[in-house]
């Protein structure tokens, strides 16, 4: 029924009921939310992003990704609360409001959905794709050392049976290239950002290489304030700075190939918690941890709109 | 569907560079199946790491070997499971 409005927002859910949301949601504010697919994952589950847009054609355009690490589900939960948030503020929020009216957001809310529904069914702890690698009994990419990027180098493991595995050349894994392709061919997007848990990092380019980006002082001021606008709401403290410096090397990562592939404003956010749940962040703390993110991503979108390049 | 039953996360602290390179090796000892939640970098990063039931003896005993500082995060993995699996049947019966 896609009238009603029954979805919990506060609960954890299978990519059945997320993909029945997007729906919902595409037909509750068919006035500036459409559904499309960009793609389909290894096992051929559909990409779905979700547009929102005011009109006009080819416009400026952010984009938002999540749950690329399947076993990081506060990120599709919170990207599924994004969504709801940015269509019902679209008219309220005067912020908001004139972010649409200038450029279109685009949110992919599980990006990994093969591996999400692995995590549902038979390992809670999986991370990869679930892609076959050849002349190994082991399965899986990791979608977050896939993109070419610095591909290969320091950070990243060559062994398929590593969570870190970087897969067999750079965009092998069909949920990377479908990205790829999506900003490639739009050409207009100016900010990726990205939606990782957990640890409480707010991080700018670059993993692959330990040198700061041509941008640094910009990124680095952007992601203070980001996370000044975090701790705001409940306290919540990220720590700020480049992949390399915050927590190691890492190649072949995803705002890494952005920034180097002309998206000035490419941050990664690593939510909660600190440790203590790991990758099982209590369902109470959706919610909270989808309010405390959006004021931190709105802070950065802000900028973006008022920072043409 | 996969248990982890005794599965601990532990907390590593390390000091110095060293200690880090030693990490380092723990990570690359593949027969000990750990799932490093937080990956060896500089001392000033903490290292979380999954460790498999049968293999949690054998780690602790490696870190305390070379007297490298470590807690508990979670004790069993299994039982925050069993959490997470119990809240989601809640809100969906809600």
């Amino acid at each position: 029924d896609r009238s009603s409005n029954s979805f919990n927002f506060g609960a954890y859910h299978t990519l059945d009921e997320i993909y029945a949301e997007l729906d919902h949601l595409a037909s509750q504010y068919s006035n500036i939310v459409s559904k499309l697919q960009i793609g389909e994952s290894y096992e051929k589950r559909p990409l779905y992003v979700l547009k929102f847009s005011t009109g006009g054609s080819n416009r400026p355009a952010i984009w938002l990704d999540a749950g690329i690490h399947s076993r990081e589900w506060v990120t599709q939960a919170s990207a599924i609360w994004i969504a709801k948030k940015i269509a019902t503020d679209y008219g309220q929020d005067p912020s908001i409001t004139s972010l649409l009216n200038k450029m279109d957001i685009f949110l992919l809310t599980v990006s990994n959905p093969d591996g999400y529904v692995f995590t549902h069914t038979t390992n809670r702890m999986w991370r990869k794709t679930r892609s076959k690698n050849k002349g190994s009994v082991c399965f899986g990419v990791d979608p977050n050392r896939n993109w070419d990027a610095g591909f290969g180098g320091p950070g990243a493991s060559k062994n398929p049976c590593s969570d870190s595995y970087h897969g067999p050349s750079a965009n092998s894994e069909v949920e990377v290239r479908s990205v790829v392709n999506f900003i490639k061919n739009h050409g207009n997007v100016r900010a990726f950002l990205t939606l990782h848990s957990y640890s409480q990092l707010l991080m700018y380019p670059y993993g692959y290489k330990c040198t700061e980006p041509a941008d640094y002082a910009e990124l680095d001021a952007l992601g203070r304030a980001a996370a000044s606008s975090i701790r705001s709401l409940y306290g919540t403290t990220f720590t700020v700075g480049s992949i390399c410096t915050t927590i190691y090397q890492a190649s072949g990562g995803s705002i890494d190939w952005s920034y180097d592939n002309g998206i000035k404003y490419s941050f990664a956010f690593e939510l909660r918690d600190t440790g203590n749940y790991g990758f099982l962040l209590p369902a109470s703390q959706i919610i909270p941890t989808a309010e405390e993110t959006w004021l931190g991503l709105k802070k950065i979108m802000e900028h973006v709109r008022d920072s043409p390049y | 569907l996969q248990t982890f039953v005794g599965h601990q996360v532990l907390r590593i602290k390390t000091r110095n560079e060293e200690e880090v390179k030693k990490l380092q090796l723990l990570e690359s000892l593949e027969h000990l199946e750990l799932d490093f939640w937080r990956n060896p970098s500089t001392p000033a990063h903490p290292v979380d790491v999954r460790v498999p039931a049968n293999n949690v003896q054998a780690v602790k005993a490696f870190l305390e070997s070379y007297g490298i500082e470590y807690s508990i995060l979670i004790e069993d993995l299994q039982v925050v499971l069993d959490q997470e699996k119990q809240d989601m049947e809640y809100n969906q019966q809600k």
